[in-house]
């Protein structure tokens, strides 16, 4: 699930 | 930090040197796409800036993302400043309110939550898709390309291609699935495989980019 506020991608 | 991700980011500066290198040297932005390059500075913004409310993942990510935001700008200014009278603005044409207005109604249907970080995470994220468009609609219509322009295009494609092996390697080794990143990272592979088909096939034998 992804977790809005932890794009730690460029 | 995989090795797909790494080289895929290192791609992207090389890009980023090789368009600075043409313009700089040449003295010319010739065949470059104005509109582009305001995207991808628009991109950089609208996705970067969540450094300003502390969205800090390591001294790396910062520090790209800090030179990303600032080259961008820097690029912008070259064109519209020092090389201005090189410009031709009548072949770059193509039409900037479809794709921003088709950004941000994607952005709209798909994010991860109703709130202005995400909706501009999810926007930057569809406009960097197709952010390409103007500058491959130039070498179209012209027919051909400097092969130094070539280049940039195909490090940024690079770049791009590099990410799809890091989505799965992610999946894989960390459970980590970004279904928005992934299908709008797929989507601007697809734009550039046209470009690489001639990249391949004429460029990297030696010839020049033109088109049949």
């Amino acid at each position: 699930e992804k977790t809005p506020g932890q794009h730690d991608e460029l | 930090m995989n090795i797909f991700r790494f080289l895929g980011d290192l791609s992207h500066l090389v890009s980023i040197w090789l368009l600075l290198h043409k313009m700089t040297t040449s003295k010319s932005c010739t065949g470059i796409s104005f509109k582009t390059q305001a995207l991808y500075a628009l991109v950089f913004a609208t996705r970067y800036l969540d450094l300003l409310y502390g969205s800090w993942h390591s001294m790396y990510n910062v520090a790209m993302k800090i030179f990303f935001i600032g080259s961008s700008l820097y690029i912008l200014y070259l064109i519209k400043v020092p090389f201005k009278p090189t410009r031709d603005p009548a072949i770059d044409t193509f039409k900037l309110e479809y794709l921003v207005g088709g950004a941000l109604i994607m952005s709209l249907i798909a994010n991860y939550e109703y709130s202005f970080p995400e909706i501009l995470w999810s926007f930057s994220i569809w406009l960097e898709a197709v952010a390409i468009l103007p500058q491959l609609f130039i070498i179209q219509r012209t027919g051909e390309a400097e092969n130094i322009t070539t280049h940039y295009v195909a490090a940024l494609g690079a770049y791009r291609g590099l990410y799809i092996p890091n989505w799965l390697y992610r999946y894989f080794a960390e459970g980590f699935f970004d279904p928005i990143a992934v299908i709008a990272g797929i989507i601007q592979t697809v734009i550039y495989l046209d470009f690489f088909y001639i990249y391949f096939t004429k460029v990297l034998k030696g010839q020049k980019f033109e088109l049949p």
